[in-house]
């Protein structure tokens, strides 16, 4: 079987002088995997190192660098699963979280459920041993900026989300 | 959003998805991205599928599940998203893009939204894009 990862950066809008930050930053991520396929890794191990990978990553809108909520504030999603088993697990609306993906992971490692949201999902990760991290070092100028302007032009979090893409 | 899609040198398929969400989203907000068979499915049977886009509509149409659907009628990968793709635009509007593999080593990075940056390793070989046609 010849192995093989492959990995997106997200559909939104990517300004031309980012381009080559979101070209270069899935090429490298899709390059470590490849790596952990040749070397007779699972798909599993590859596609959560590329996730992770992405996600601390400033230049895409997960982990380090995900936007933010009408209120300024950082609500990450992430799920993984398991071709073989088809075993899953999936985290929402975590926020003192590095890597979701990897969260995501243990959720369908160590628990019976598919999902963990919000404060079970921290609970969840501490229990892990999962370090938490300040809500301040997963924001951007970049994010902020957009956050900012955003809510200048619609005040109104029902209009302003209206053919945004996550 | 973020993705990735792999099958091992065993034949196994996985799949992982990961997001901040929407800009300015309201508090709350769970999109595509935690939901299984929207904003990603793998089954060694059939392939692995992970998405990205809007979200909402994302989820109207399971949009990963509907893309494995369409392989195991016998659509090629790159078919197979691209029809998801397609009905998700038909019937509600939504815009995305998605990458595919099947068990035989198969890929697709395929998208309806304006660009999509994308990579692929196979055979020792970087594959890579942004724009359509790339």
């Amino acid at each position: 079987m010849l192995p093989v990862v492959v990995v997106h950066g997200g559909a939104g809008f990517v300004p031309r002088q980012r381009s080559e930050l979101s070209v270069s930053g899935v090429c490298s991520a899709a390059g470590s995997a490849y790596g952990i396929l040749k070397g007779g890794g699972s798909s599993m191990d590859a596609v959560v190192n590329a996730v992770t990978l992405l996600e601390n990553n400033p230049a895409f809108n997960a982990g380090i660098g995900s936007v933010l909520n009408v209120r300024g504030d950082i609500e990450m999603d992430a799920l993984v699963m398991d071709g073989k088993t088809l075993a899953s697990g999936a985290v929402s609306a975590v926020r003192n979280i590095a890597n979701p993906t990897q969260l995501a992971r243990l959720v369908m490692e160590k628990t019976s459920h598919a999902c963990l949201t919000a404060e079970g999902a921290s609970q969840f990760a501490r229990a892990m041993g999962i370090p938490e991290v300040p809500v301040e070092s997963l924001i951007t100028d970049y994010s902020r900026m957009r956050w900012q302007k955003n809510l200048a032009a619609d005040a109104n979090p029902v209009e302003c989300q209206m053919g945004k893409m996550g | 959003t973020v993705g990735a899609v792999a099958v091992d040198t065993e034949g196994n398929i996985a799949c992982a998805t990961s997001t901040g969400g929407m800009l300015n989203k309201m508090v709350g907000r769970v999109g595509d991205t935690p939901c299984i068979g929207s904003g990603g499915y793998a089954d060694n049977n059939i392939g692995a599928v992970s998405t990205t886009g809007h979200g909402e509509t994302i989820m109207k149409v399971t949009l990963a599940r509907l893309i494995l659907f369409n392989m195991e009628k016998g659509q090629s990968v790159e078919a197979a998203s691209d029809s998801g793709l397609a009905l998700m635009k038909s019937r509600v509007d939504g815009l995305g893009g998605v990458i595919t593999v099947d068990p035989q080593g198969h890929w697709a990075a395929r998208f309806s939204s304006l660009q999509m940056a994308w990579a692929a390793a196979q055979s020792d070989t970087l594959h890579y894009g942004l724009y359509t046609g790339e």
